[in-house]
């Protein structure tokens, strides 16, 4: 089963 | 003082149809280089980036950096109202709290404005680096945005595989699966009835055809669309403006818990 990761997970707030 | 003036404006009711599904209430940023878009769907998945150059414009004037919060369905509603072959003029004063769109018909007879309430959106950018991607397909967009849906019919997630041999997108569902390969074709006709495929590594990932689905609403804004991939990253669905800019998707991949 995979899961739907969020998108803010790869990238950091700016 | 802002004043943007376009003349094909009918990029903006293209943009805004494009992007009005998956985000609901966004900033549009001003500044020198351009007017500009960054937003999260709701869920968080998925982000939208839109860059219409200063340059594409046959009048920008932008005093100072501006960020306007706009509902983008009662944006889509005004632009509706613009003929396709109309100049849509966007006026804002500084720290005012609305927006105007203006709409001149191409033999200037018929000049209308519509004024649009502002919103305050809090929002979070997220900064995206540049980055080299394993693999870069190059495909028509209504391709892709064929497949898309092919799919969709079936299962609810996409496979995206890229090799040598080419592009797959596979899905299953309660009903069976289904397997779509696209081979790199360069000898077309025309080059944007190519498929490319420029690949430094295989990759493979999977992804919610929902999104998928829904980033094709800007088919009408390119004729190719080009998809970034790599292992363990947000794919960039990218639709390039002419001469103007780019929608750019990033859509978070399904990864194994």
């Amino acid at each position: 089963n995979r899961n739907q990761k969020s998108i803010k997970s790869f990238y950091s707030t700016v | 003082m802002l004043e943007l003036r376009l003349v094909q404006g009918s990029l903006l009711k293209k943009v805004l149809e494009s992007i009005k599904e998956l985000v609901t209430d966004a900033n549009f940023d001003c500044s020198s280089t351009g007017f500009s878009l960054q937003a999260m769907d709701s869920s968080h998945v998925a982000l939208v980036a839109l860059l219409l150059r200063s340059e594409g414009f046959e009048h920008y004037r932008c005093d100072r950096n501006m960020s306007m919060g706009m509902n983008l369905n009662n944006m889509a509603k005004m632009l509706k109202c613009a003929g396709n072959d109309d100049i849509i003029t966007i006026k804002a004063d500084d720290g005012g709290d609305t927006v105007t769109f203006m709409f001149e018909s191409p033999t200037q007879d018929k000049i209308s404005d519509f004024e649009m309430k502002l919103m305050d959106i809090d929002s979070e950018h997220l900064g995206i680096p540049e980055a080299e991607y394993h693999a870069i397909v190059k495909m028509p967009s209504s391709e892709f945005a064929r497949i898309c849906r092919d799919l969709s019919s079936i299962g609810d997630t996409v496979v995206i595989s890229v090799t040598k041999e080419g592009v797959k997108f596979s899905t299953k569902g309660d009903i069976g699966s289904a397997n779509i390969v696209c081979r790199q074709n360069t000898s077309v006709d025309k080059p944007e009835e190519a498929t490319v495929i420029d690949m430094n590594e295989p990759v493979s990932l999977t992804f919610a055809l929902r999104y998928m689905n829904s980033f094709t609403k800007a088919t009408p804004l390119s004729n190719t669309v080009s998809i970034s991939l790599s292992n363990e990253l947000p794919v960039v669905v990218e639709y390039k403006i002419a001469e103007m800019g780019y929608v750019r998707f990033y859509l978070a991949p399904k990864i194994e818990e």
